[in-house]
């Protein structure tokens, strides 16, 4: 149990650094433990230090930089222990444009070796699918799905709602 | 293994029967605010064999049956279909492919089938699990709770490792 | 204190029905008391129906009704107990392109009696605001504040970097 | 009563003096993640009388202190000013104008200034709660906190209508 409780911490702390740094474009990131000495109990402490910024704990980050430490986390976990299928809804809403297009691309080269199902308001996420579906409510509180095609996608700019082609 | 199409029909806000076929690659999900993204999400978490009608955002099981609408009766049998691709025998079973079912009866009754023979909840849950696809997976973000993945106490985050020792 | 209290509910319920169809444009919400008997300790119940759905509990709702309904409520409550000003952080993160509309427009209504500082990345906050302001590490780790006029500010769809004039 | 101006320095990212001048309308204030908009809003609440470094994302109250970055060193003094307008005498005090200050040393020490003089912590909280300002006015939701204004239990709801009575 506990060898191997080591063995993964210590490979998703090496993913984590890298997953961090693809994320952030930069800055750095670690997993330490506790109380080294006691694998069963011992809990775990996370840096995340973006580019340019000095180390700060996990709380000073902003709403912003921690959903992206958090993902780049899942990222590394998912290294480690990969599963065939992925739900994430929303996850990046709180990513500004840069931040959601570096996300994209991760999803993108991750995307390989596992499939992912996003549900997203934002573009970046949209441009990086491979398919993309709408679902509305035409007919008020009952839910269909249309086929959308990214540019026929003016729902952010225009009235507001999906316009399908 | 991946995910090939989901089958809604009666579930949540699904009254007319939805079908979504995913992409092997990155599916994204769009479009205004209620009309029913997370829904989707929910159903594929249900047929995956959820006990908790809170992880739903029920108050009851019951409540995730159609409960009508403006121009809608509401309905008595919720039933969503899962198809997997299994060429790559990643699941524990013979067949190239494999769809799992969930129903739900006002009454309360519910019923399950594999490859569209009735089972137990307990034959679809062990499936999942031998391959991998336990609860304990990080294989499923519901939205607002990417932050988790951070946890705000040490001793917390423990289980992540644990889980995917 | 108990007259005095239902004297506030009443007055909020009242605000909130007409917040609450302003900000979905339609629908109807309630406020009720659990026990109206035991002014000092009833809990209060909160109904939202967005337009077309049936009346179910606020655990159904999607996260943007969910956001909306709340800040339906926080404009209720200004209503009744003004406050000189108030600072909003990215309150309309969740909502879509139709409902950030609205709110925008209440916002710009409700602005003549109250001053509003509202933290956002969304367009329709921007376009209702009367000045705004970026704020900017261009040198890493130091804010800076630079203004901006709206026709200047490309940030969501080209580089991702605030563009200033 | 409005906000006029707010004169930060050496307070959270602001490590270069910034100076922010309010409308009386809608002030908004935008971009990318991590720059420093939330850190306003702390700013804010801070020169207000916050007295816990947690509601200020921080462990203890020098966290606010600017901590360094890579291009500079660390500072031992923040300092926030908040320039009201009482034209309207809403304030209880013959000032047209006043100005909150607050600054905090590294060796843990507060000080507090109302108009440029120094006074206590007390004395500008007082003036804040007699004008209704007090910390249960709806006047700042932070980030991500926006549901919370539904909070989950009936009975946590009725301090909404406690406090606005
Ligand atoms: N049993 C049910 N019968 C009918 N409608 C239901 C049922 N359960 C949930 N709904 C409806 O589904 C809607 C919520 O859908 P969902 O959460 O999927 O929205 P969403 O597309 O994810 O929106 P957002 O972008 O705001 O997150 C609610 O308006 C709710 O009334
Ligand atoms: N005492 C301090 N010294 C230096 N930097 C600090 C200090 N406290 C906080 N910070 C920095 O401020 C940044 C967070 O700023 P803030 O929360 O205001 O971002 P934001 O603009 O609101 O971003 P988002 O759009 O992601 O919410 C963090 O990167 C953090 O390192
Ligand atoms: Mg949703
Ligand atoms: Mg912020």
């Amino acid at each position: 149990m506990t060898r191997k409780f080591n063995e993964t911490f210590a490979l998703i702390r090496t993913y984590f650094q890298e997953t961090f740094t693809a994320m952030f474009g930069g800055g750095e990131a670690d997993l330490l433990l506790e109380d080294p000495d006691d694998l069963l109990e011992t809990g775990i402490n996370i840096y995340a230090r973006p580019p340019g910024k000095k180390r700060q704990s996990l709380s000073l980050l902003s709403g912003g930089e921690k959903s992206l430490t958090a993902i780049a986390l899942l990222f590394a976990i998912l290294h480690v222990r990969p599963v065939p299928f992925c739900v994430l809804d929303e996850v990046e809403a709180s990513l500004d444009e840069a931040n959601v297009d570096r996300f994209a691309n991760y999803l993108r080269t991750f995307s390989s070796q596992t499939q992912f199902i996003v549900i997203t308001h934002r573009k970046g996420t949209m441009i990086a699918s491979d398919i993309l579906y709408g679902v509305t409510m035409e007919e008020s509180g009952v839910s269909r799905l249309v086929s959308v095609k990214l540019e026929d996608y003016a729902y952010d700019e225009a009235e507001g709602v999906l316009q399908t082609g | 293994m991946h995910l090939k199409r989901l089958e809604v029909t009666g579930f949540k806000s699904f009254a007319a029967p939805l079908d979504i076929d995913f992409n092997e690659g990155i599916t994204s999900i769009v479009g205004p605010n209620g009309s029913g993204k997370s829904n989707v999400a929910d159903g594929i978490r249900w047929v995956l064999g959820e006990q908790s009608a809170k992880q739903l955002r029920g108050a009851k099981m019951e409540d995730v049956i159609f409960a009508g609408s403006d121009s809608r009766k509401r309905v008595n049998i919720a039933e969503v279909s899962l198809i997997l691709d299994n060429e790559d025998e990643y699941m524990m079973s013979d067949f190239s492919e494999i769809s799992l079912t969930r129903r739900l009866y006002r009454t309360g009754e519910s019923e399950y089938f594999l490859n569209r023979k009735p089972c137990r909840r307990k034959d679809i849950v062990d499936l999942l699990v031998d391959s991998g696809l336990g609860k304990d997976a990080y294989s499923m973000i519901g939205q607002g709770e990417v932050d988790q993945i951070l946890s705000s106490k040490p001793e917390d985050r423990r289980t992540i490792f644990e889980d995917a020792a």
